[in-house]
Protein backbone atom coordinates (compact mmCIF):
# COMPACT_ATOMS: atom_id res chain seq x y z
CA UNK A 1 0.00 0.00 0.00
CA UNK A 2 1.59 3.27 -0.79
CA UNK A 3 2.40 5.96 1.91
CA UNK A 4 0.06 8.60 1.30
CA UNK A 5 1.53 12.30 1.75
CA UNK A 6 -1.63 13.84 3.27
CA UNK A 7 -4.65 12.73 5.35
CA UNK A 8 -6.93 14.47 2.31
CA UNK A 9 -5.09 12.24 -0.41
CA UNK A 10 -5.10 9.61 2.12
CA UNK A 11 -8.43 9.58 2.58
CA UNK A 12 -9.43 9.58 -1.35
CA UNK A 13 -7.20 7.34 -2.53
CA UNK A 14 -6.50 4.43 0.22
CA UNK A 15 -10.29 2.69 -0.28
CA UNK A 16 -9.59 2.79 -4.09
CA UNK A 17 -6.29 1.64 -3.68
CA UNK A 18 -7.16 -1.18 -1.30
CA UNK A 19 -10.04 -2.65 -3.95
CA UNK A 20 -7.90 -2.11 -6.98
CA UNK A 21 -5.28 -4.30 -5.40
CA UNK A 22 -7.60 -6.83 -4.25
CA UNK A 23 -9.20 -7.27 -7.69
CA UNK A 24 -5.80 -7.39 -9.35
CA UNK A 25 -5.28 -10.43 -6.92
CA UNK A 26 -8.16 -12.36 -8.33
CA UNK A 27 -7.54 -11.88 -11.57
CA UNK A 28 -3.89 -12.85 -11.43
CA UNK A 29 -5.02 -15.87 -9.37
CA UNK A 30 -7.77 -16.42 -12.14
CA UNK A 31 -10.24 -16.91 -10.06
CA UNK A 32 -12.07 -14.23 -11.84
CA UNK A 33 -13.50 -16.87 -14.40
CA UNK A 34 -17.07 -15.95 -14.35
CA UNK A 35 -19.48 -13.75 -16.55
CA UNK A 36 -19.11 -10.36 -15.13
CA UNK A 37 -22.04 -8.75 -13.99
CA UNK A 38 -23.66 -5.78 -16.40
CA UNK A 39 -21.44 -3.03 -15.44
CA UNK A 40 -22.83 0.25 -17.96
CA UNK A 41 -24.24 1.91 -14.82
CA UNK A 42 -21.25 2.10 -12.19
CA UNK A 43 -18.94 3.09 -15.00
CA UNK A 44 -21.25 5.61 -16.24
CA UNK A 45 -21.36 6.71 -12.94
CA UNK A 46 -17.57 6.42 -12.96
CA UNK A 47 -17.60 8.40 -16.37
CA UNK A 48 -19.64 11.06 -15.17
CA UNK A 49 -17.45 11.49 -12.07
CA UNK A 50 -14.44 12.02 -14.62
CA UNK A 51 -16.25 14.36 -16.49
CA UNK A 52 -17.33 16.57 -13.25
CA UNK A 53 -13.30 16.30 -11.96
CA UNK A 54 -11.94 17.41 -15.06
CA UNK A 55 -14.07 20.31 -15.48
CA UNK A 56 -13.01 21.80 -12.21
CA UNK A 57 -9.42 20.64 -13.24
CA UNK A 58 -10.01 22.91 -15.93
CA UNK A 59 -11.32 25.60 -14.72
CA UNK A 60 -8.67 25.80 -12.47
CA UNK A 61 -5.84 25.59 -14.61
CA UNK A 62 -8.12 28.92 -16.12
CA UNK A 63 -8.37 30.75 -13.04
CA UNK A 64 -4.83 30.14 -11.69
CA UNK A 65 -1.32 32.51 -11.83
CA UNK A 66 0.74 29.81 -11.06
CA UNK A 67 2.30 28.43 -14.27
CA UNK A 68 3.46 25.08 -12.81
CA UNK A 69 -0.40 24.08 -12.22
CA UNK A 70 -0.94 25.13 -15.60
CA UNK A 71 1.53 22.75 -16.93
CA UNK A 72 1.27 19.88 -14.66
CA UNK A 73 -2.65 19.42 -14.13
CA UNK A 74 -3.21 17.99 -18.33
CA UNK A 75 -1.44 15.16 -18.10
CA UNK A 76 -3.42 14.23 -14.81
CA UNK A 77 -6.79 15.04 -16.45
CA UNK A 78 -5.78 13.32 -19.53
CA UNK A 79 -4.55 9.97 -18.00
CA UNK A 80 -8.02 10.28 -15.91
CA UNK A 81 -10.62 10.84 -19.16
CA UNK A 82 -8.11 8.05 -21.02
CA UNK A 83 -8.78 5.41 -18.17
CA UNK A 84 -12.30 6.25 -18.12
CA UNK A 85 -12.62 5.49 -22.12
CA UNK A 86 -10.86 2.42 -20.82
CA UNK A 87 -13.25 0.91 -18.38
CA UNK A 88 -16.27 2.02 -21.00
CA UNK A 89 -14.48 -0.49 -23.60
CA UNK A 90 -14.26 -2.35 -21.44
CA UNK A 91 -17.83 -2.61 -20.27
CA UNK A 92 -18.66 -3.16 -24.31
CA UNK A 93 -16.13 -5.86 -24.74
CA UNK A 94 -17.83 -7.66 -21.81
CA UNK A 95 -21.18 -7.57 -22.65
CA UNK A 96 -20.01 -9.78 -25.70
CA UNK A 97 -18.12 -11.66 -23.07
CA UNK A 98 -21.94 -12.24 -21.40
CA UNK A 99 -23.63 -13.57 -24.39
CA UNK A 100 -21.07 -16.74 -24.18
CA UNK A 101 -22.62 -20.00 -23.56
CA UNK A 102 -19.89 -22.10 -22.67
CA UNK A 103 -17.56 -22.17 -19.46
CA UNK A 104 -14.66 -20.90 -21.49
CA UNK A 105 -13.75 -17.08 -21.80
CA UNK A 106 -14.31 -15.47 -24.98
CA UNK A 107 -11.37 -13.01 -26.32
CA UNK A 108 -13.37 -10.39 -25.37
CA UNK A 109 -13.94 -11.29 -21.71
CA UNK A 110 -10.29 -11.43 -21.42
CA UNK A 111 -9.47 -8.38 -22.69
CA UNK A 112 -12.19 -6.74 -21.16
CA UNK A 113 -11.09 -7.54 -18.04
CA UNK A 114 -7.40 -6.40 -18.69
CA UNK A 115 -8.96 -2.87 -19.43
CA UNK A 116 -11.23 -2.84 -16.75
CA UNK A 117 -7.88 -3.52 -14.10
CA UNK A 118 -5.74 -1.18 -16.42
CA UNK A 119 -9.01 1.31 -15.97
CA UNK A 120 -9.17 1.17 -12.54
CA UNK A 121 -5.07 1.48 -11.93
CA UNK A 122 -5.26 4.54 -14.19
CA UNK A 123 -7.79 6.38 -12.69
CA UNK A 124 -6.69 5.47 -9.38
CA UNK A 125 -3.03 6.61 -10.43
CA UNK A 126 -4.70 9.48 -12.15
CA UNK A 127 -6.45 10.56 -9.77
CA UNK A 128 -3.43 10.37 -7.05
CA UNK A 129 -1.35 12.42 -9.70
CA UNK A 130 -3.84 14.93 -9.62
CA UNK A 131 -4.08 15.55 -6.00
CA UNK A 132 -0.64 15.57 -5.74
CA UNK A 133 -0.17 18.39 -8.05
CA UNK A 134 -2.55 20.46 -6.59
CA UNK A 135 -1.06 19.15 -2.86
CA UNK A 136 2.23 20.82 -4.60
CA UNK A 137 0.72 24.07 -5.63
CA UNK A 138 -0.45 24.64 -1.14
CA UNK A 139 3.12 24.19 -0.84
CA UNK A 140 4.26 26.80 -3.41
CA UNK A 141 1.20 28.99 -2.25
CA UNK A 142 2.65 29.01 1.76
CA UNK A 143 6.16 28.77 0.60
CA UNK A 144 5.09 32.29 -1.09
CA UNK A 145 4.04 34.18 2.49
CA UNK A 146 6.78 32.51 3.94
CA UNK A 147 8.93 34.12 1.16
CA UNK A 148 7.14 37.66 2.04
CA UNK A 149 7.38 37.60 5.70
CA UNK A 150 11.15 36.94 5.62
CA UNK A 151 11.64 39.49 3.02
CA UNK A 152 9.60 42.07 4.97
CA UNK A 153 11.82 41.21 7.90
CA UNK A 154 14.84 43.45 6.08
CA UNK A 155 12.36 46.40 6.79
CA UNK A 156 13.03 46.10 10.24
CA UNK A 157 16.63 47.83 9.43
CA UNK A 158 15.21 51.03 8.03
CA UNK A 159 12.91 51.81 11.41
CA UNK A 160 14.12 54.99 13.08
CA UNK A 161 11.48 56.73 14.65
CA UNK A 162 7.83 55.34 16.43
CA UNK A 163 6.03 55.73 13.41
CA UNK A 164 7.87 53.40 11.26
CA UNK A 165 7.81 50.97 13.91
CA UNK A 166 4.18 51.16 14.04
CA UNK A 167 4.19 50.54 10.80
CA UNK A 168 6.30 47.96 10.55
CA UNK A 169 4.37 45.86 13.31
CA UNK A 170 0.92 46.41 11.29
CA UNK A 171 2.71 45.45 8.41
CA UNK A 172 4.29 42.60 10.08
CA UNK A 173 1.46 41.02 12.05
CA UNK A 174 -1.13 39.86 9.24
CA UNK A 175 1.96 38.14 7.37
CA UNK A 176 2.87 36.21 10.12
CA UNK A 177 -0.80 35.26 11.41
CA UNK A 178 -1.23 34.46 7.73
CA UNK A 179 1.68 31.86 7.71
CA UNK A 180 1.07 30.31 11.26
CA UNK A 181 -2.48 29.57 10.45
CA UNK A 182 -1.71 27.81 6.83
CA UNK A 183 1.10 25.88 8.93
CA UNK A 184 -1.41 25.03 11.53
CA UNK A 185 -3.82 23.93 8.88
CA UNK A 186 -1.33 22.15 7.01
CA UNK A 187 0.16 20.02 10.72
CA UNK A 188 -3.33 18.75 10.30
CA UNK A 189 -3.39 17.28 7.02
CA UNK A 190 -0.06 15.83 7.13
CA UNK A 191 0.64 12.13 7.23
CA UNK A 192 4.49 12.22 8.36
CA UNK A 193 4.04 13.23 12.35
CA UNK A 194 8.12 13.71 12.19
CA UNK A 195 7.54 16.78 9.50
CA UNK A 196 4.33 18.18 11.55
CA UNK A 197 6.80 18.17 14.77
CA UNK A 198 9.38 19.95 13.04
CA UNK A 199 6.86 22.09 11.42
CA UNK A 200 5.26 23.25 14.56
CA UNK A 201 8.42 23.94 16.75
CA UNK A 202 10.15 26.26 13.79
CA UNK A 203 6.55 27.85 13.73
CA UNK A 204 6.36 28.77 17.39
CA UNK A 205 10.06 29.86 17.84
CA UNK A 206 8.99 32.51 15.16
CA UNK A 207 6.00 33.64 17.40
CA UNK A 208 8.45 33.74 20.27
CA UNK A 209 11.28 35.59 18.75
CA UNK A 210 9.03 38.33 17.45
CA UNK A 211 8.32 40.01 20.49
CA UNK A 212 11.90 39.66 21.08
CA UNK A 213 12.13 41.68 17.47
CA UNK A 214 9.77 44.06 18.55
CA UNK A 215 11.37 45.16 21.49
CA UNK A 216 15.44 45.50 19.98
CA UNK A 217 13.18 48.07 17.16
CA UNK A 218 11.76 49.93 20.31
CA UNK A 219 15.39 50.16 22.10
CA UNK A 220 16.67 50.88 18.51
CA UNK A 221 13.94 53.84 18.45
CA UNK A 222 14.68 55.28 22.15
CA UNK A 223 18.41 55.43 21.37
CA UNK A 224 18.33 56.70 17.79
CA UNK A 225 19.67 60.03 18.64
CA UNK A 226 22.61 58.72 21.20
CA UNK A 227 25.02 56.94 19.29
CA UNK A 228 26.57 54.65 22.31
CA UNK A 229 26.66 51.19 23.90
CA UNK A 230 22.86 50.90 24.49
CA UNK A 231 22.34 51.52 20.59
CA UNK A 232 25.04 49.44 19.99
CA UNK A 233 23.29 46.53 22.04
CA UNK A 234 19.68 47.53 20.13
CA UNK A 235 21.37 47.03 16.54
CA UNK A 236 22.96 43.56 17.83
CA UNK A 237 19.66 42.31 19.05
CA UNK A 238 17.98 43.47 15.99
CA UNK A 239 20.25 41.56 13.61
CA UNK A 240 19.73 38.24 16.17
CA UNK A 241 16.23 38.00 15.99
CA UNK A 242 15.83 39.15 11.80
CA UNK A 243 18.27 36.33 11.47
CA UNK A 244 16.80 33.62 13.75
CA UNK A 245 13.73 34.43 12.45
CA UNK A 246 14.59 34.21 8.64
CA UNK A 247 16.57 31.37 9.52
CA UNK A 248 13.58 29.53 11.06
CA UNK A 249 11.25 30.77 7.96
CA UNK A 250 13.81 29.28 6.08
CA UNK A 251 14.04 26.11 7.17
CA UNK A 252 10.35 26.07 7.52
CA UNK A 253 9.80 26.14 3.53
CA UNK A 254 12.56 23.45 3.45
CA UNK A 255 10.42 20.86 5.82
CA UNK A 256 6.89 21.94 3.70
CA UNK A 257 8.91 20.61 0.42
CA UNK A 258 9.60 17.50 2.28
CA UNK A 259 7.74 14.32 0.89
CA UNK A 260 6.01 11.55 3.38
CA UNK A 261 8.62 9.14 3.22
CA UNK A 262 11.82 11.80 3.71
CA UNK A 263 12.10 11.22 7.00
CA UNK A 264 16.35 11.08 7.32
CA UNK A 265 15.99 14.54 6.15
CA UNK A 266 13.57 16.34 9.54
CA UNK A 267 16.73 16.34 11.69
CA UNK B 1 -11.06 26.20 -6.29
CA UNK B 2 -9.11 23.73 -4.35
CA UNK B 3 -11.90 21.94 -2.43
CA UNK B 4 -14.00 21.83 -5.10
CA UNK B 5 -11.38 19.56 -6.83
CA UNK B 6 -10.79 17.37 -3.89
CA UNK B 7 -14.77 16.80 -3.19
CA UNK B 8 -15.04 15.78 -6.76
CA UNK B 9 -11.76 13.72 -6.37
CA UNK B 10 -13.65 11.78 -3.43
CA UNK B 11 -16.60 11.60 -5.41
CA UNK B 12 -14.73 9.57 -8.25
CA UNK B 13 -12.63 7.83 -5.75
CA UNK B 14 -16.10 6.71 -4.00
CA UNK B 15 -17.28 5.37 -7.84
CA UNK B 16 -14.17 3.89 -8.80
CA UNK B 17 -14.22 1.68 -5.22
CA UNK B 18 -18.17 0.69 -5.70
CA UNK B 19 -17.46 -0.69 -9.23
CA UNK B 20 -13.83 -2.14 -8.14
CA UNK B 21 -16.02 -3.65 -5.00
CA UNK B 22 -18.80 -5.09 -7.63
CA UNK B 23 -16.32 -6.47 -9.48
CA UNK B 24 -14.39 -8.09 -6.98
CA UNK B 25 -17.58 -9.95 -5.30
CA UNK B 26 -18.35 -10.96 -8.33
CA UNK B 27 -15.13 -12.93 -8.81
CA UNK B 28 -15.31 -14.32 -5.00
CA UNK B 29 -19.05 -15.56 -5.50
Amino acid sequence: MPVFHTKTIQMILEPVAEQVSTLVLIHEQGKDGNQMPDLINPILTVKAAVSNLVKVGKDQIKDTKDEILKLDTPPALEKVETSADMLVQASQLLSIDQKRETAEMTPEGMEGRKKLIAGSRGILQGTSDLLLVFDEAEVRRICKVCRNVRDYLNQSSIVAGMEDLVVFVKSLTPGTTTLARMIGDRCKDLTNQNHVAALTEEMDQVKAYIPGLISSLKAFVQTVDKPGKAQEAAIGNREYYTTQISERITEIIRLLQLVSTDDANTD
Amino acid sequence: NAAEMVKQARVLGQATSDLVNMLKLEAET
